[in-house]
């Protein structure tokens, strides 16, 4: 077993964006196991690490279902990484699934934020619950569940404005989004996913960690997965936030969110 | 960060005179795993390591009081040199109008930067058009519009055309209004969507753009050299722009999207509103990557 060989593994893990920690302590672990299991083979030290790989990164998450009325799901995360789109396509998804989907446009400070959500809505057959650009974004997500309730819609899904975690005053604001939410409805939001872009480096565990110090984060959509970034980053923000990924992004219509496929996902990384 | 791993490093060295090949490699390893954590792609690290290989561990870093503040500045050094060296400043010469075509991946900060130029040279005495070139996105042209209007800077956009047609279109409008500035917006593609790259290059066929401008999100991972280098072939980019910098990326993608294209990085986007426009300085970013 070559040193040659553990350090071409190494560089596919670090070009994966699976952070430089993450890849040597992969392949150490890789090292150990080769020795106790008297690896020989090339291909077999691949089908290791790939093993490893997967149990890191663990199994894929699924949608919170409330047993007792409407669930209600919050989207959150930086700027630009997907999460209007992903709330269009999971509602366009639900839809198709005969659930009645409801629509909360929380994001009253980007321009044409809240005429992007309606256009997703209009796709998904969702009704959308708005106010005005620059209103107060925890006075629409009240709404959005309150008219959820009383429509007993089965998924109240709440789009939020994108932030950077280091914007502390935009992390409090998304706190009180999401004490509202819970005035406007006991145990809700019962989802919390962090959308996090692909292509995104290692700061995807610095976003990860504060939005969760504001929010408690559920589970994650990883998207852009068509292009050619790997999307790696997201096994150190599954260990750190110890939450499952639940669906990825693969392109920008309708039927392009897909759940999460660790298997998949793993072996994409050595393609 | 860098600067503590490298005193403990040379801690350790000290005392021993000549440095053993492997110490070489000790500290130059620090130096390297910085880089990757910061983002910098890992053929570039690989690249630049043997760039700054023999002065990082030569006399004058061996016969320093401070070694590793001495690596740290070869380093920053280097990094600055490979962005640059100075800030870059985009002229206008020439025959106006001026046609500025941003492109990037999706959710770079095109539409935003977009504004962010138009009032910046607004400011320089440009008369500029903003022209809504992205007809895929939902409500994008709207997006636009109200960018615009709260610049008080006009938006030009057709329904139902295709942004080439849009663009040549936006250049007539531009002549006949006294316009010596346009700026494109176009919809996030993927490097590798030959349609949609292909749209790009129909647009630079049938206008004369000025510079292609590459608009790459400063989180950016090790991609950033795949959609550069992409772009780049495809489109020939004239220079960049890197958003997100008021996060706390650390922005190794600018040393890797300038290291595979030999294109400047012009300006950083530092927030979402309209003056949140700096022009790029290679020695703070150098800085910055180093951590
Ligand atoms: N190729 C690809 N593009 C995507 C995917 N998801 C979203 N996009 C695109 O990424 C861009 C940004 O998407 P948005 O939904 O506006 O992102 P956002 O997080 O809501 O952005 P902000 O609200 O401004 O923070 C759009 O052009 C989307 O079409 C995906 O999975 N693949
Ligand atoms: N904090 C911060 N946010 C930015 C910056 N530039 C853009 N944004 C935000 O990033 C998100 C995406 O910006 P857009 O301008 O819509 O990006 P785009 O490249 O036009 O997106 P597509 O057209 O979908 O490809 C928005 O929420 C912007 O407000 C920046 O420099 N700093
Ligand atoms: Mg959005
Ligand atoms: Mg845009």
């Amino acid at each position: 077993m070559t040193e040659e060989l553990y350090e071409e593994l190494e560089a596919i893990l670090i070009q994966a964006d699976l952070g430089v920690e993450a890849s040597v302590g992969l392949v150490e672990t890789l090292r150990q196991r080769a020795k106790a299991e008297k690896i020989k083979a090339a291909e077999e030290l691949r089908w290791l690490l790939k093993d490893e790989l997967k149990k890191l990164i663990g199994e894929p998450g699924v949608l919170i279902k409330n047993p007792s009325g409407p669930t209600v799901v919050m989207i959150v995360g930086v700027n630009g990484t997907g999460k209007t789109t992903s709330v269009g396509k999971l509602a366009y998804h639900l839809a198709e699934q005969g659930q009645k989907v409801v629509l909360g446009a929380a994001d009253t400070f980007r321009a044409a934020a809240i005429e992007q959500l309606e256009i997703w809505g209009e796709r998904a057959g969702a009704a959308v619950i708005r106010h005005q650009m620059g209103s107060d974004p925890a006075a629409v997500a009240f709404d959005a569940v309150q008219a959820g309730l009383s429509r007993r819609a089965d998924y109240i899904l709440i789009d939020t404005a994108g932030r950077l975690h280091t914007q502390t005053n935009l992390m409090q604001e998304l706190e009180k989004v999401g004490r509202v939410i819970g005035r406007a409805m006991d145990g809700a939001p019962h989802e919390i996913l962090l959308v996090v872009d692909a292509t995104t480096g290692q700061n995807a565990l610095n976003q990860a960690k504060l939005f969760a110090k504001a929010v408690p984060i559920t589970g994650i959509i990883l998207t852009k997965l068509d292009g050619t970034a790997k999307g790696g980053i997201v096994a150190a923000v599954v260990n750190t936030l110890r939450v499952p990924v639940k669906f990825i992004g693969i392109g920008e219509g309708v039927e392009d969110l897909k759940p999460f496929d660790t298997e998949a996902f793993v072996e994409a990384i050595f393609d | 960060g860098l600067s503590q791993r490298l005193q403990d490093t040379f801690k350790r060295l000290r005392g021993r005179g000549k440095l053993s090949e492997k110490d070489v490699k000790e500290v130059l390893r620090e130096v390297k795993l910085a880089l990757l954590e910061a983002d910098v792609n890992f053929k570039v690290v690989r690249t630049f390591i043997a760039r700054v290989q023999e002065r990082a561990v030569g006399e004058e870093v061996m016969n320093s009081l401070t070694p590793a503040q001495q690596v740290i500045k070869i380093v920053r050094d280097e990094l600055t040199e490979l962005m640059g060296g100075s800030a870059v400043q985009l002229r206008f010469e020439g025959k106006p109008p001026y046609i500025i075509m941003l492109c990037g991946l999706q959710g770079s900060g095109k539409t935003t930067t977009a504004g962010k130029l138009a009032k910046y040279w607004q400011k320089q005495g440009r008369r500029p058009l903003l022209v809504a070139c992205d007809i895929y996105r939902p409500a994008a042209v709207k997006q636009l519009q109200v960018v615009g209007e709260s610049l008080n800077i006009p938006v030009f956009a057709l329904n139902g055309q295709d942004p080439v047609v849009i663009a040549a279109e936006a250049l007539e409008y531009a002549k006949n209004h006294n316009h010596d500035l346009i700026i494109l917006d176009t919809a996030g593609r993927l490097h590798i969507d030959a349609e949609l790259m292909g749209e790009l290059q129909r647009i630079r066929e049938r206008v004369p753009v000025y510079r292609t401008i590459l608009v790459v999100d400063a989180m950016t991972g090790q991609d950033a050299v795949t959609v550069a280098e992409e772009f780049n072939n495809a489109i020939n980019i004239d220079g960049v722009i890197l958003t997100k910098l008021d996060g706390d990326a650390r922005g190794g993608a600018a040393l890797s999207v300038r290291s595979v294209t030999g294109k400047p990085i012009l300006f950083g986007g530092f927030g979402e509103k309209s003056d949140a426009l700096e022009v790029f300085h290679p020695d703070r970013m150098a800085g910055r990557i180093l951590g």
